[in-house]
């Protein structure tokens, strides 16, 4: 059965994309069949991977702006991409995405459109990964609205834990529009050992919300930027770093919960 | 003669707020009058001094709301803060500044509001320094409009590199409604002299840039993230830390460079 998994957070940099990539990968080399879609108009990931914006004929915009359920399948099947070595499929972004916002304030039913998509990818992946803009509007409302679990990269520092509000406020008023609530995680990012600052928000976070919180946590390692400069992801470039092993983690974590 | 310095990048999490907070106490510390800004609705350099948005009874909201220019002088001075220990007078921000796009839609020179604030505080202060939110709106233009110079703290690595082009789009739009073209550079942050990939992007600025990036880097300082839960700047937590020591270096270069 297709899982979705959202990885949402409206603070900009907190390793959205990173573990939009990284986690796709492992559940990839763990032989699922993995889409990674690209919500985000800086089109971070999609460019991560080599596939430019301007250079693709048709982007995630397209399937948003057309009015015709029917449509999008075929729309969706001409934009998802195979990626050479990285082992999963990629639905490339584009900066027009950004103009949604007014493009579709007038219709109706907007906040479900990915929602409407699953039925069409549910028989080709197991697992449809959605990198989230940091911004709270449209597009991260689609996310939260098709996910099976929204996963919640946070940096563990004190204003990470403050900022980290607004996309629970953002649930908390989509849950009452919704059939049941949003399953989310939070993953502990960016996670340096030797700062005291990480390892009390770690064990906060712990003990106020025990069971909404990964046991894997990522680790800070430099390989991150290393695998981004070599338009590839770290499992690829650095298979045996830190990094690349605590995302395997989260995969095992991830896909064991399921089974539970 | 007052020197306004807009700390902007849309990208987020690349050192913004860490560079206006560490820099106004740098020139704090070297005896110049400086108040910091926070335009981003997020408010999360207003949060890490401890100025709750929600427990202000003037932020930065009332004073762009204002319809008539003779009356934010009086905004400006109610909300104005200055902190206990840091060096410096904080403008705090609150949530609603993100209504602004909508709330101003209709009225006119809406890009200039900040700049014509300049009048009331060259007398005040040397410095102000404008943190800035991570998206390209009516906030941003504000900073860009009334700025002297634009810093753009960037993290040295290939896809901030690509990101950065939407920060120079939006400035090359703005200079042609301006009498002289908005001079910035760009400030090298979490700089990591382990990765390879920092190194090169590193060089690729100083080859392609030279005259528009600062020689003062910025490194990866555990520090950083200490002094954010302790509520407090890096200067005053850690002062004789590598974060701290180059936060002074910039201090040092940005006021020699005015006076050259
Ligand atoms: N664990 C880590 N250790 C070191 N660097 C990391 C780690 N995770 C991510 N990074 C780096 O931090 C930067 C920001 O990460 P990323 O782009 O994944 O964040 P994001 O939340 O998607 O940002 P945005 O909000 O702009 O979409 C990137 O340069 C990335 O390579
Ligand atoms: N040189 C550094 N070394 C280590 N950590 C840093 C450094 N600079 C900033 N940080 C940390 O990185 C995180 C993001 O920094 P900051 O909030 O300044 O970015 P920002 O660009 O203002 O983000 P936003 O776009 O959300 O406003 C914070 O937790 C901060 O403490
Ligand atoms: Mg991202
Ligand atoms: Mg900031």
């Amino acid at each position: 059965t297709l899982q979705v998994l959202a990885v949402a957070n409206q603070k900009g940099g907190v390793g959205k994309t990173t573990t939009a990539l990284s986690l796709g990968a492992a559940l990839g080399e763990m032989g699922h069949r993995v889409l990674v879609m690209d919500l985000d108009p800086h089109a971070c990931a999609s460019i991560h991977l080599g596939f430019y914006p301007e250079e693709q004929r048709t982007t995630l915009y397209e399937l948003f702006l057309e009015e015709d359920a029917g449509k999008r399948p075929a729309i969706l099947d001409n934009l998802i991409a195979s990626t050479t070595n990285a082992k999963f499929d990629v639905a490339p972004s584009h900066i027009r995405l950004s103009e949604l916002e007014m493009d579709l304030r007038d219709r109706a039913g907007i906040g479900a459109i990915l929602k409407q998509c699953r039925r069409h990818l549910h028989d080709r992946y197991d697992y449809v990964i959605l990198d989230c803009p940091p911004h709270v509007g449209i597009l991260l409302v689609n996310a939260l609205v098709a996910a099976n679990l929204v996963i919640i990269p946070m940096q563990t520092d004190f204003l990470a834990l403050h900022g980290v509000r607004l996309i629970f406020a953002t649930m908390k008023t989509l849950n009452k529009a919704l059939p049941q609530p949003i399953d989310f995680r939070i993953l502990a990012t960016m996670f340096d050992r030797r700062a005291g600052a990480c390892q009390r928000v770690l064990r906060l976070l712990r003990q106020k919300a025990a069971n909404k919180v990964f046991e894997s946590i990522i680790p800070m390692d430099t390989k991150f930027r290393e695998a981004s400069g070599m338009g590839k992801t770290i499992l690829e470039v650095a298979p045996s770093s830190r990094g690349a092993q605590a995302y395997r983690h989260l995969a095992k974590e991830i896909t064991a919960n399921e089974n539970a």
